[in-house]
C-alpha cells in the first residue's frame, strides 16, 4: 500500500500549504520525502519560508514559528484523517498572543467534527472552551477536578443575539 | 464519536476516585503546576494501552500506581476507565456505548475490559486499530513535544503517516 | 582536579537543597553523582521531593516543576560560582502564575551582582526589568530594537516612598 | 564586570547595523515570535566564540549571515561586537574597557578583534576562560533547553559542573 501512502501524503503536504498560510498570513510551506522510492522508510524535510523571509531550514525558526508550523502539520494530517478526539497538552507555551488568536480560530474550525480536550495555561485559549476542567491538589499530592460549564451548546450561542 | 467520561482511581496523582464527564466541542483543563493536569492525558494513553513507560514519564510499570504522599499511603492498583458513545458506528463493536477500563496491580498483574467483560490488551488496541485514535497516534500530543512532529527521522513520525494513510 | 571538583560539588548540593526549598515552599531536592570514585565521568541522578509528595524520579514531575527545579539547580551554580551575567531564553514558558512569581523574587535576590538579560513573552516577569528591549520587524525580515528604560536605578527607587 | 553595549550588523535577522545600550542589573528582551529575541541571544554565544552550529539553530557557519528577506538581498558578511566594563579587573586584561568583535563573510573567512585589535579566536576564548562566561558555560540558557539541566547524562552538564569547579 505504497500508493495509499503517496495519496495520503499528497493530500497531507496540500493541506500543510494551505493551514501554514493561514496561520502565518502568507508565506509557503511544504514536506518532501527524501525516499520517494521508499515511502515508509525515507526521512522527510519541512521547509518554511514564512511571509516576507527567506526560504530556510526550520531549524532557523522561533521557537514560536516551529510551534506554530507543527501545528499546521498536524492539522492538516487531521484535515486528510480525521480523528473523532484530539489531547493537545500545551502547546499553545510558546505562542505570542496573537498567533494563540490564530491557534485558537484554527481549533474552532475543526471543532465541529473533532472532540478537543486542551491542557493550556494560557487565558485565551480558555476562552474558546464549552467546558473547564480545574485541576486542583488542595490535600498535597492528591488531585481532584472541578467542572465548569462555561456556554450554552453551539447551536444556541448561533441564535442568542438574534433573541435580543 | 466522542468520549463520554474519564474515570480514573489511584492513577498516577489521583488518589481518590475521580469522574471526568466529558462533552463533544472544546474542553480545557487548567490549574496550577503540578496538579494533575497531564496525568490525565496520560491516563487517556494509558487506557488506550499504551505501554512505553518513557511516554508516560515514568521508569517501570508500577510508577502509575498513586505511590502515597505526606498524609495517604500508596495504593495497590491503577484504574481508569473511558466511557465513549458509538452510536455512530466508528468503533467495530455493535454497541452504540462502548466502555475500556485498564487496572494494574503493584503485583504487575494486569486486567482490561470491554464492556465490564474482561478482555486482553490486543483486544482494545485491535478495536481502535485504523480509526487514528489509540495511544500511539497522532491525536494525542505530549507536554513539550509538538516540535517532533518537525523531526526528520521517520521513526519520530512514523506512526502518524502510516496512521493516516 | 577532582577534590576542587568534590569541593564545589557539595556546595552546589547544599545550595540546590536550599533554592529549592525556597521556590517549591518546602520540601527536599538532592543531586549525587552515581560513581563518587570518578567524578568527571560520572552520571548525575537528581532526586526531588516537592512538598506533601513522596519523594520521586524527575521524570514524573510535571512540565513546571521541572523547570522550576532546573532554575533551582542554575542559581545554586551560580552561587558557588558567580557570573557576572547571565541570558535567561524564556525559561518560564512552563511556569503558572504562582510560580513566575517566585522566579521573579529569586532573579531579583541575584541581580545585585548579575546582569540579567531574560527574553520572555510573561508580562510579571518583564515588570522586574530596569531596561526594557522590544525588538519588532517592521520591515518584515528584518529585526530592530527599541530600548525603553522602566526604572531609575535600584537605590533611588528604595528612597522613593520616604520622598512621598 | 558587565556587557555595556552589543553591536549586532549583518548577524542573522539583524540586516540593520543595530546597537543595544546594556545596563547592570535586569533587563528584559520581549517581542512577537520570531521577531529576533533568540537570534540576540545567539549573536552573544557567538562573538563569545561559539563553533557549534547546532547551538545556533544552523547547518552551516554561514546560516548566520543575513540571508536576504522579500525587499532585501543577502548580505556578504555578519558582524557582532561585544563591549564590556572592566573595571573590576576580572578578565585577564590590563582594561577597564574590553570590546570584542566577530566577523564572519560568505567565503567562510573569519576575523576576530580584541579592542580594535585583529586576534585569534582562541585569545578570545581564553580570555574568559574560568570566569564562568564564555559561550560553552551555564551563563547562557538556550530557549526550550532549561530541561537539559536535569539530564543524568554527563556529557549534556558536564561543562556546567566543570567549569563550576
Ligand atoms: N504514581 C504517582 N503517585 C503520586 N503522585 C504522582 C505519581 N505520578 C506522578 N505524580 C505526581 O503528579 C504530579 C505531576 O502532575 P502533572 O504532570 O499532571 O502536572 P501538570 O498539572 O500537568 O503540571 P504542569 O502545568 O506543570 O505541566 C507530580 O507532582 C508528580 O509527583
Ligand atoms: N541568517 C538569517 N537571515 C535572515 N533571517 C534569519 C536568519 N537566521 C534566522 N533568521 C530569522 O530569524 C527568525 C527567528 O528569530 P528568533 O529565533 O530570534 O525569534 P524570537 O524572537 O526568539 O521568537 P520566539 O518568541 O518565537 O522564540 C526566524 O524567522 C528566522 O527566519
Ligand atoms: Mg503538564
Ligand atoms: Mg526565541
Amino acid at each position: 500500500t505504497q500508493s495509499m501512502f503517496m495519496e495520503a501524503f499528497e493530500q497531507i503536504r496540500s493541506h500543510f500549504f494551505e493551514i501554514f498560510r493561514h496561520l502565518f498570513g502568507g508565506g509557503r510551506a511544504n514536506v518532501l520525502l527524501l525516499d520517494p522510492s521508499n515511502p515508509l522508510e525515507s526521512e522527510i524535510e519541512i521547509s518554511v519560508h514564512p511571509p516576507g523571509k527567506k526560504q530556510q531550514s526550520i531549524s532557523l525558526l522561533s521557537g514560536g514559528e516551529r510551534a506554530l508550523t507543527a501545528i499546521a502539520l498536524l492539522f492538516a494530517i487531521f484535515k486528510t484523517k480525521p480523528s473523532p478526539f484530539c489531547v493537545l497538552d500545551e502547546v499553545d507555551a510558546a505562542l505570542d498572543d496573537s498567533n494563540i488568536l490564530r491557534f485558537t480560530r484554527l481549533v474552532q474550525m475543526f471543532s465541529d467534527n473533532v472532540q478537543f480536550i486542551i491542557i493550556t495555561h494560557n487565558k485565551r485559549t480558555m476562552e474558546l472552551a464549552n467546558v473547564l476542567y480545574g485541576v486542583t491538589m488542595e490535600e498535597r499530592g492528591v488531585s481532584q477536578i472541578v467542572s465548569v460549564k462555561l456556554k450554552k451548546s453551539p447551536a444556541f450561542e448561533f441564535l442568542e443575539p438574534s433573541v435580543t | 464519536m466522542y468520549f463520554k467520561q474519564l474515570e480514573l482511581f489511584g492513577f498516577k496523582s489521583f488518589a481518590q476516585k475521580t469522574s471526568l464527564e466529558l462533552e463533544k466541542g472544546i474542553s480545557a483543563v487548567v490549574g496550577p503546576n503540578g496538579c494533575g493536569k497531564s496525568n490525565i492525558a496520560d491516563a487517556i494513553r494509558w487506557v488506550l494501552g499504551e505501554q512505553k513507560m518513557r511516554v508516560l514519564r515514568g521508569q517501570n510499570m508500577e510508577d502509575v500506581i498513586f505511590n502515597g504522599s505526606d498524609d495517604r499511603h500508596p495504593l495497590g492498583m491503577a484504574e481508569v476507565t473511558l466511557a465513549l458513545d458509538n452510536s455512530s458506528g466508528r468503533l467495530p463493536l455493535d454497541y452504540s456505548e462502548i466502555s475500556i477500563t485498564r487496572r494494574l496491580f503493584r503485583s504487575g498483574e494486569s486486567e482490561y475490559y470491554l464492556n465490564k467483560l474482561p478482555c486482553r490488551r490486543k483486544d482494545i488496541v485491535e478495536l481502535f486499530m485504523g480509526t487514528g485514535i489509540g495511544a500511539d497516534c497522532y491525536s494525542l500530543i505530549e507536554q513539550g513535544r509538538i516540535d517532533l512532529l518537525l523531526s526528520p527521522k521517520p521513526e519520530e513520525r512514523r506512526y502518524i503517516f502510516e496512521d493516516a494513510a
